[in-house]
């Protein structure tokens, strides 16, 4: 392509398969190649638009960063799908929350699957942050506790680990939705964020998972994973698009420092590489 | 649904429902949509869908009474085909036989191994799960308990870090202990982190492994074809794990990994309980892909 050149019709299939390969979905790819095409872009211009494009899609979303007051009790409630990377995220946050001098609490409220607890209480020895976790406990119950705690002893995070679930799993989605609501009562100056963990390598079945999980418990954020693999995690653009979601965090690797505050200009780059 | 799609667009042209240059057109659009939308990676859609096109022109699509029914079986059947023969079956005609997992973080390893053991029993074998992930916290406590909780047999070496003499030791208790089957359950990994690759390398040929598997989220995005291939040219696997397909994704992956690596799909895994892994069904899964 020489500079200012007009875009032919290859080309318009390059970048329409690179949209794909990323998983923004053929919806939206080929609805930004549409655009291209009658704005009649020239190949100089193209990257240029299609950041500032992507940037509006994001922005359907509220610009946010996760919520943080010091002085506040700062609750975050993770969910998402099974192997989503829930756990290790909060390990990672944990870590972060308490580098920056705060006091943690984290919340083994995986009661369900083989390991869970013990699997947390290792970051948590890893984080040098305090764990609540009991053996046949119920997960609403372990929250409500918590948050009790976190009054009495002044924790001013506190980080809640739920089962991970499959959305279409009606009794799962009712139990998380009865969690929630124990927590929801039992805030009051309090700071919520309830956090959807998705896999960055999954495809379009986020977008549904991000629906079924919103419409339950109200989604205050998305935490992007495995972006350190090959894919590129293409699907918040339609969560941001559809669902006004904004995607506050990312998981970068397996290890404790290996989050992010998500970064539009970032991510977006990362689109290209 | 894609037949209703297709029955719209062959309808829209009004001439008697037949099949023409300019619905076909549209009507492979559609279908391409479909695969897209369902996970199916770019590249194996784009050859998929240029094999229907030969098929609609080379089989009288255009004179059927029900172009758009014609149309959907012949997608459905060459789906079914490309998926690959009904259960391929493990090879372990060796005592013991040795089966590897392998895969991505998260993709469903641990769980599968469990349940693969519980299929072995059944049918008459003595497996025993072996403990490799020595990295993720509480990984060999997670598979010791999905052991014990399901009377397997378990071997794992807990202050040891070297996989290789872990599995060695495991051998030698397999024989002790009259195991005839042994399955290697391994750390998650990205196919692009040489020293973790270099690790299921040292694995494969320090040892005979039968069964090579590699476990895929069925969730998997576009980035199914590539990791399929990686491995694969990489490692060599024998065949797949399709997990989590008690979720509502379509799970497109399936026919990218097959298309893509000629390997097939040997089991299917639908839930977090530990039950037998149960086999895959090619037909079923075109259903649900074009669902
Ligand atoms: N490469 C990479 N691996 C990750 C990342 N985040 C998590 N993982 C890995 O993904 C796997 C699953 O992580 P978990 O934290 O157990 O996921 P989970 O959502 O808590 O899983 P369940 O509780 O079983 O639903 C582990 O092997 C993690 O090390 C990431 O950002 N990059
Ligand atoms: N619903 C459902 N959940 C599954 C299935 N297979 C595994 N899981 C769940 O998925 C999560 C991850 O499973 P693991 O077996 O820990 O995955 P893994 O590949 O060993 O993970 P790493 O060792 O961290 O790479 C757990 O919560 C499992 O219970 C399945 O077929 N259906
Ligand atoms: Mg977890
Ligand atoms: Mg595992």
């Amino acid at each position: 392509i020489t500079n200012d050149d007009v875009i032919n019709e290859y080309e318009f299939d390059d970048i329409e398969s690179m949209l794909i390969k990323a998983d923004l979905g053929v919806d939206l790819s080929v609805e930004l190649v549409e655009k291209l095409k009658d704005k009649k872009i020239k190949s100089s211009q193209l990257k240029p638009f299609l950041k500032e494009e992507f940037v509006n899609i994001l922005n359907n979303a509220p610009d946010e960063k996760l919520k943080f007051d010091k002085n506040k009790i700062n609750i975050y409630f993770v969910v998402g799908v099974n192997g989503a990377g829930k756990t290790t995220l909060i390990g990672k946050l944990a870590n972060k929350f308490k580098k920056e001098g705060q006091k943690v609490l984290l919340v083994a409220g995986d009661t369900f699957r083989a390991a869970a607890e013990e699997q947390l209480d290792i970051w948590s020895k890893r984080a040098e942050v305090d764990i609540l976790r009991e053996d046949k406990a119920d997960s609403a119950s372990l929250a409500y506790r918590a948050i009790d705690s976190a009054r009495k002893e002044n924790y001013n995070v506190v980080i809640i680990d739920s089962a991970g679930r499959l959305q279409n799993k009606f009794n799962l989605i009712e139990e998380l939705k009865k969690i929630k609501n124990v927590i929801a009562k039992k805030i009051e100056n309090d700071n919520l964020e309830t956090i959807l963990v998705l896999d960055g390598t999954q495809g379009q079945n986020g977008l549904n998972q991000a629906m079924v999980f919103n419409e339950a418990v109200d989604i205050s954020a998305i935490a992007i994973t495995k972006l350190d693999g090959t894919p590129k995690g293409g699907i918040i653009f339609s969560i941001a698009k559809t669902l006004k979601l904004p995607t506050k965090l990312i998981g970068i690797g397996e290890g404790i420092n290996d989050i992010k505050e998500f970064n539009k200009d970032e991510f977006i780059s990362a689109l290209f590489d | 649904s894609l037949s209703e799609k297709l029955q719209q667009i062959i309808a829209s042209t009004g001439k008697n429902s037949t099949l023409t240059d300019d619905n076909i057109q549209d009507a492979l659009r559609e279908i391409r949509r479909a695969l897209l939308g369902a996970d199916v990676s770019l590249n194996v859609v784009k050859s998929f869908i240029s094999s229907i096109k030969n098929k609609v022109v080379g089989e009288k699509v255009v004179e059927s009474t029900n172009p758009s029914q014609t149309l959907i079986k012949i997608v459905n059947d060459e789906l079914t085909n490309l998926l690959g023969e009904k259960q391929a079956p493990l090879k372990l005609d060796t005592n013991p036989s040795i089966i590897m997992m392998l895969g991505l973080q998260g993709s469903g390893k641990t769980t599968s191994a469990a349940k693969l053991a519980l299929k072995l029993k059944k049918e008459g074998k003595s497996p025993l799960l072996v403990a490799l992930d020595v990295y993720r916290p509480a990984a060999i406590l997670q598979l010791k308990t999905l052991a014990k909780d399901n009377n397997i047999d378990f071997f794992s070496d807990e202050n040891n870090s070297d996989v290789v003499d872990i599995a060695k030791k495991s051998l030698e208790h397999a024989q002790k202990n009259n195991n005839t089957v042994l399955i290697f359950d391994t750390a998650g990994r990205l196919q692009i982190d040489s020293d973790m690759m270099a690790e299921l390398m040292l694995l494969s040929h320090n040892f005979k492994i039968n069964e090579k598997l590699l476990v895929v989220d069925s969730m998997i995005g576009q980035a199914a074809l590539e990791v399929a291939l990686d491995f694969d040219e990489q490692l060599g696997i024998d065949g797949v794990i399709l997990t989590k397909l008690d979720g509502d994704t379509k799970g497109g992956c399936a026919l990218s990994i097959v298309h893509a690596t000629k390997k097939p799909i040997k089991l299917i895994a639908t839930g977090e309980n530990i039950v037998p892994l149960e086999d895959f069904h090619p037909d079923r899964m075109a259903n649900r892909i074009l669902g």
